[in-house]
């Protein structure tokens, strides 16, 4: 899975 | 985290901080609509589900806390605040607010990025943030007189989503498998609503004349 599957974002 | 994504975020809080100044400051909430503020309560309830369970940064967690505090603040602030909640402005505030909730729900349930809860309450939460202003802006359009701080709350809330659109095509550029198709078309709908709106409040900034939207 990509990384960016962390939802980061608020 | 790039610099459009910080802008965004500190437009985000800054709108918060328009707005509780005004109900706490001022102890008016006349021109703000309360259908709006719970439908921003409900987003960040379903959105941050995973608050304790998944930690991203500090950053992340205390904004997850300042954007939830401040939303169900606002909302018990509207309803039971003795003061506050008469300058409400029940009357012109009637957009059927619940009847965005459940096409948002059924929408997550069938396009999210994966069949899990927490990610169909994530995709729901990101289609509701982006009509969850419509209340908002209809009601303002029946208002006479906006105030400075009505005006700027909304102004600073529309800022937010085109920063983060800058920040997505920033990261699509610089993080290869950075690809959220949910929250791009949801962020560009809900940039778009803001579109009238942003066209009056320059007008009027420009000719230095009261924030005035045309029924």
């Amino acid at each position: 899975e990509p990384s960016s599957y962390d939802k980061d974002e608020l | 985290m790039n610099a459009f994504r910080l802008a965004g975020d500190m437009t985000h809080l800054l709108s918060v901080v328009v707005l509780l100044l005004k109900i706490h400051t001022i102890k008016s909430c006349a021109g703000i609509s309360l259908k709006t503020q719970e439908l921003y309560a409900l987003v960040f309830a379903a959105r941050y589900l995973d608050l304790f369970i998944h930690f991203i940064s500090l950053y992340n967690t205390v904004m997850k806390l300042v954007f939830l505090a401040s939303s169900f603040s606002i909302v018990w602030y509207m309803r039971r605040h003795k003061i506050v909640r008469r300058t409400y402005d029940k009357d012109h505030d009637t957009f059927r607010h619940h009847f965005l909730v459940l096409p948002c729900l059924a929408l997550a349930l069938l396009i999210n990025e994966r069949f899990t809860f927490r990610e169909v309450m994530w995709a729901f939460s990101i289609y509701l943030e982006a009509v969850a202003i419509l209340p908002q802006l209809v009601l303002l359009q029946r208002t006479r007189n906006i105030d400075n701080l009505t005006g700027q709350y909304v102004f600073f809330l529309g800022a937010y989503r085109v920063l983060y659109i800058l920040n997505w095509i920033y990261r699509y550029f610089t993080e290869p498998h950075f690809v959220h198709w949910i929250s791009w078309v949801a962020g560009i709908v809900q940039t778009l609503l803001y579109a009238d709106f942003f066209y009056y409040y320059i007008m009027s900034w420009k000719n230095n004349v009261k924030l005035e939207l045309p029924a």
